[in-house]
């Protein structure tokens, strides 16, 4: 696996064309809802126990 | 037949007739524990037909379909089945017919134990429809245990099975062995760090990393009678069997304002290495 590989699968993902630039001081100023954060904790405990099939 | 807006369509049975047979087969630890299953092939014996009803056959009679399906018997006492093996065998001839059933192995494999035993529903049905059809299919009768034995051609269930302790991959490999061209199939450690990729920036909140892992190493080779038994099988390689999803929190502009998402994207860490064939069956799933 590459970098390029995880930002090709992203960007497939999000149905963009390219990565986006985004200011740092914009970045900065973003806070990370709760809600979003559980999100993401919930589907990181989901991936440790389901697996799928490659090849 | 419920929807408005199509037209109900009626269907006319036009046949209904099989001969059907119930193979039952005690499983449990015929399977060596650490083993794949390369192949699963059921024998039958197809019986000569009586000379009587051969002088009554025309020599180009058709031939007969034999269809093999896994009948699973739920625990409310529902069943179902699954098509495993369907082929066409000829009237006139005798002897050993085999048919594929390593599918109806591996589903019987995801039972939860203690399992049932492996039910094969055997049927024979006419190929051809229609009024010049024939009902010589009615001819073609497999020997059955009751006639005894397996010199009377009873039967059998032939299992092919690899032992993964010399033919499958090692798990994770050890850090402190260094890599050679011997080194067994194995998951190694390869750490995606994505703070470090200048495309990643501003907008890749979570992780800043992962370990994404990869396959490595050789896997030893089926001996030259085997290759030549499944001919359709590739080389076996160190391949990632299982993967599971990575998900991320990302910074995206949305109207105008940035906003965070949570994406995953799926195959992106290995779970396991495998040694497998290209071109090997992959276990169907069972449906709830």
């Amino acid at each position: 696996l590459t970098g390029q590989q995880v930002l090709g699968s992203l960007l497939r993902q999000l149905h963009l064309r390219e990565a986006p630039v985004i200011d740092a001081a914009d970045v900065g100023q973003l806070v990370t809802p709760a809600h979003v954060r559980a999100q993401y904790v919930a589907l990181l405990r989901c991936s440790h126990g389901a697996h799928s099939r490659g090849k | 037949r419920f929807s408005q807006n199509f037209r109900e369509v009626t269907g006319r049975l036009l046949v209904s007739e099989a001969s059907t047979y119930l193979l039952v087969f005690s499983m449990e630890q015929r399977l060596p524990p650490n083993s794949e299953l390369m192949q699963a092939e059921l024998r039958l014996f197809q019986e000569p037909i009586p000379e009587v009803e051969l002088h009554r056959l025309s020599a180009s009679s058709a031939p007969a379909r034999v269809t093999i399906e896994w009948l699973q018997v739920r625990e409310d006492g529902s069943n179902s089945t699954s098509l495993v093996d369907s082929r066409l065998v000829s009237i006139h001839e005798s002897g050993w017919k085999t048919f594929d059933v390593t599918e109806a192995v591996n589903f019987w494999q995801q039972l939860s134990r203690p399992r049932q035993p492996l039910l094969l529903q055997v049927s024979v049905q006419r190929e051809h429809l229609g009024p010049l059809a024939s009902g010589a299919h009615r001819l073609v009768r497999f020997s059955s245990q009751e006639q005894g034995g397996a010199a009377h051609g009873e039967p059998q269930l032939e299992l092919h099975t690899l032992d993964l302790r010399d033919y499958g991959a090692q798990g994770n490999c050890d850090p402190e062995v260094p890599m050679g061209e011997a080194t067994r199939c194995c998951r190694r450690e390869l750490y995606i760090d994505l703070q470090g990729m200048k495309w990643a920036e501003n907008w890749v909140l979570e992780p800043p990393g992962f370990l994404a892992y990869e396959c490595v190493g050789t896997c030893q080779q089926l001996p030259e009678p085997l290759s030549f038994k499944w001919p359709f099988l590739g080389p076996r390689q160190c391949v990632a069997s299982e993967m599971t999803a990575l998900p991320m929190i990302v910074s995206v502009r949305e109207g105008g304002r940035l906003r965070t998402r949570v994406v995953s994207l799926p195959n992106m860490r290995v779970q396991t290495c495998s040694c497998t064939s290209d071109g090997a069956l992959i276990p169907r799933r069972m449906k709830p």
